[in-house]
């Protein structure tokens, strides 16, 4: 299982449809200060059923949604959906191919899809679990966080194993 | 439950000292429970000497320590229980040239078994990757992503 | 009391609105007083915009714009109230190189006032200095210094 | 009034007397991690008078003591001096050049001199305060801590404006 490729769109800085395709080994991104690398990032831990809005960066889920810039309106709803090439089945659903998709409309309210049918964020989470994307720490690792489990207290850390196990 | 978590755990200690040292190019570390009598609720202690050190407190590691000892511990994670894909996001900014090299070898080891996306200003570490995407932003606020060939990314750096 | 800080409040908010557009090139940013009625208690709030952008809150500022914000402040403060010295330990890590080059024409315009003694891995921040020092390590981890010429700083990097 | 001179012996990982020359303008220092540059700023900091121990990524006073290396054994006193230029007078003393020492000792006794007579820290503290060198939380930026002051509370800006008056 690897991840295929990722879709933004409405999502922070990424007001247009964006298209990442990713191979298997190491993808770089690159670029100047402030242009939306991070975002990307951000995106990722999102569509994966994120629900802490400061490991986002942002204080509510309309932060998520492009608020415009110069000669460029506001986006009604932001979209993020990532692409698993799952032939080898350990997402427990029977396509060779899996899409998760989140959006936030200005509302507040979020929608999360499978292949391009609505479900609950349970769905997803009991998905997931069954794989090994659930709820790891390290599936992301933030700007300047890397040195995180060095400040966690000996207690702390052991959720790190017991995501592991 | 307990008997999975001293698996996992003597699994990943075992990856840390040996991934420890391979990234710092000497020097020992090991994890350490705090209260190995009871699995349950046991801690975990980090002890890291880089190499011609005495050992000492994880306070008094520099930046650039710090960051290595952290990234030698998520790589013994992935190790022990990789996940599909792995995103870093600058990880090696406060990496000297000789760290980066050595940071890129093992990252390029263990992208045999785990894809990862990583978000950098370092050429050493650009260089180690299949594809390359810079990212840019016009004046009016919105993203926009090219895909680079890696002669490319060198002139974005 | 009061009027000294207003009047302090108010020189380090002009030079940084000014400072902000220098490093940014382009954008704005301003200093609020949260209650000017009460100028014993009021805190200080900042604004900033980078070029193009909308204003937003400072959590949604990229780490490299962060860093860039803050410089700014720190460089309007020691417009307005200079202090013989200033130390800077790697403010320019996560700065990419236009900004590198930014920061750095504004650090050799403040050196002629304040001196400057600035720890950076950053090529182009180094290129400023009037002496530069590479400090290294033995394997007893003793840390030992030498001066170096600015064509040596560039073998050491 | 500018800095000519620091002196480091057996301070953190300084264990021989190691001096920097400083010229008015910029001076870098680089090199690899680990090898003691920011312990030279954690110097400064500690010569000034600064009391918290956490500000100088140590636990107490006995930390600032080089521990000793591999064939190297450990110190019995740190010492940092800083030696000043004051022919504008800036410090209010009647000489030209201004050294000031800070010394700590195994048993955790401090002692702090001036021009090599020993005084107390509420006599360097009067002393500073009638110059530009008083507490300044931006005299000294530590690593990782460039952007502290975006994350302070807007009441705690506020001290950065009542020091620069
Ligand atoms: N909802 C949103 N709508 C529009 N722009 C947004 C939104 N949320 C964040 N941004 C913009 O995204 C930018 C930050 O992007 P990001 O943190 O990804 O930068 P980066 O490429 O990682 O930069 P650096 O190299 O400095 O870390 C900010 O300037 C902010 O204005
Ligand atoms: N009391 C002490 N005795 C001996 N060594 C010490 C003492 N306190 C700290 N050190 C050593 O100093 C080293 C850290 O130095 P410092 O933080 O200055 O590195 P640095 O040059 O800034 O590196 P980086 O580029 O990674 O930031 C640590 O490895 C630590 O072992
Ligand atoms: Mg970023
Ligand atoms: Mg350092």
């Amino acid at each position: 299982m690897y991840l295929k490729r990722i879709t933004l769109q409405g999502y922070k800085s990424f007001a247009e449809k964006t298209e990442f395709e990713f191979a298997e080994g190491i993808t770089a991104i690159i670029g100047p200060n402030g242009t939306g690398k991070s975002n990307i990032a951000d995106g990722i831990r999102w569509a994966l059923g994120e629900r802490s809005m400061t490991t986002l960066r942002a204080k509510s889920s309309a932060d998520m949604i492009f608020v415009g810039g110069d000669g460029r309106s506001r986006a009604g709803m932001a979209q993020v959906s990532l692409t698993f090439d799952n032939t080898d089945a350990s997402l427990p659903i029977d396509f060779s191919e899996v899409t998760i998709s989140r959006r936030a409309y200005r509302s507040g309210e979020n929608e999360y899809l499978i292949n391009g049918s609505q479900i609950l964020l349970r769905d997803i989470e009991e998905l997931l679990a069954g794989s090994s994307l659930s709820e790891r720490t390290y599936t992301v690792i933030g700007q300047g966080l890397v040195d995180a489990a060095l400040s966690l207290r000996p207690d702390e850390r052991r959720a790190l194993f017991e995501e592991a196990a | 439950m307990e008997t999975a978590f001293k698996e996992t755990f003597d699994a990943v200690a075992k990856e840390f000292a040996e991934i420890f040292s391979r990234l710092f190019d000497g020097g020992e570390a090991q994890l350490a429970l705090t209260d190995p009598d009871d699995l349950l609720n046991t801690g975990v202690d980090i002890v890291a000497r880089p190499p011609g050190k005495r050992s000492q407190r994880l306070a008094l590691l520099s930046g650039g320590e710090r960051a290595l000892t952290a990234t030698a511990l998520l790589f013994s994670l992935l190790e022990v229980s990789a996940t599909p894909f792995c995103v870093l996001d600058e990880v090696d900014a406060m990496l000297d040239e000789a760290n980066v090299g050595r940071f890129r070898t093992k990252l390029e080891e263990l992208a045999q078994e785990t894809q990862f996306i990583v978000i950098t200003h370092n050429r050493g570490t650009v260089e180690s990757a299949r594809t390359v995407y810079g990212v840019s932003m016009g004046s009016d606020a919105v993203s926009q992503v090219v895909s680079l060939r890696i002669d490319e990314a060198e002139a974005v750096g």
